[in-house]
C-alpha cells in the first residue's frame, strides 16, 4: 500500500 | 515517471554496473574510495527503509535491492575480498567520512518535511549521497592519473542526479501540488561538486588525453 506522503523516487 | 528520472535511474545503474566492472574484471579497486562507497551504503540503507512497508513498483522495488545489494557488495569486497582489498590504498583514502555522517544526520533532525524517524532518515540520506562523492573525488586529486573505468564510475555517477533536476523540474511543470525541495537543492549542491571533475573529464576527451586532476 502506497500512503500519500511515500517517496516515489529512488 | 519520466524520461528525465528513467534516464537518470539507468545512468546510476550503469555506474554501478562499471564500477562492478572494473572491481571484478580487474580484481583491483585502486583508485576506488572506499569511504565514498561505505557513505553510499549508508545513503541506501537509510532511504529505502520502506523497502518491505510501501510497494511502489516492481521496478521501484527491483532497484533498491540493486543499489543496496550492489553498494555493499562493493564495500564487502574491498574490505574482505583476498585479492581486491591488496590494491585497496588506505593511505590515499583519508577523507573522515565520518563527519559527514554527523554533519547531515544533524542537519536532517533540524531539516525534514516530517518529525517521523522514516522522514528523518529519508532527508539524512539525501543530504548525505550529496556529499558521499566527496573522499572519491579527493582521492582522485591525491592519485592524479586516473584509469578509463573509474573516470567513467564517476561520470555517470555525476550525470545520473544532473537527469533527476531536469525530472524535478518536469515535474515541478506538469504536478500541481509537487515540491520536492529538499531533494532539489542537495540534488543541485550533488551535482555542483562534480562540475570540475566533468570539466577536466570533458578537457582530457577533447584533447583525447589520459584524464588528471590537478591536485
Amino acid at each position: 500500500s502506497v500512503d500519500e506522503d511515500a517517496h516515489d523516487e529512488l | 515517471m519520466n524520461i528525465f528520472r528513467f534516464a537518470g535511474d539507468m545512468t546510476h545503474l550503469i555506474s554501478i554496473l562499471v564500477l562492478l566492472l572494473k572491481v571484478y574484471a580487474t580484481k583491483s579497486c585502486s583508485g576506488i574510495s572506499l569511504k565514498t562507497q561505505e557513505l553510499y551504503g549508508i545513503v541506501f540503507l537509510a532511504r529505502y527503509l520502506d523497502l518491505f512497508t510501501d510497494f511502489i513498483s516492481v521496478y521501484n522495488t527491483v532497484m533498491k535491492l540493486v543499489f543496496i545489494g550492489s553498494s555493499l557488495a562493493i564495500v564487502w569486497c574491498m574490505r574482505f575480498h583476498r585479492v581486491v582489498k591488496r590494491s585497496y590504498d588506505r593511505d590515499v583514502d583519508t577523507f573522515r567520512h565520518y563527519f559527514l555522517v554527523g554533519g547531515c544526520f544533524l542537519l536532517a533532525l533540524f531539516v525534514h518535511e516530517k518529525f517521523s524517524f522514516r522522514e528523518v532518515f529519508w532527508a539524512f540520506s539525501i543530504y548525505l549521497e550529496a556529499v558521499a562523492i566527496l573522499p572519491q573525488l579527493i582521492l582522485l586529486q591525491r592519485s592524479g592519473n586516473v584509469d578509463n573505468l573509474t573516470g567513467q564510475y564517476v561520470l555517470f555517477l555525476g550525470a545520473y542526479r544532473g537527469f533527476y533536476i531536469l525530472n524535478w523540474i518536469y515535474r515541478y511543470f506538469t504536478e500541481d501540488q509537487f515540491s520536492r525541495w529538499i531533494s532539489c537543492v542537495s540534488g543541485l549542491v550533488q551535482t555542483a561538486l562534480y562540475a570540475d571533475f566533468f570539466y577536466y573529464y570533458f578537457i582530457s576527451w577533447k584533447n583525447n588525453a589520459k584524464l588528471k586532476l590537478p591536485a
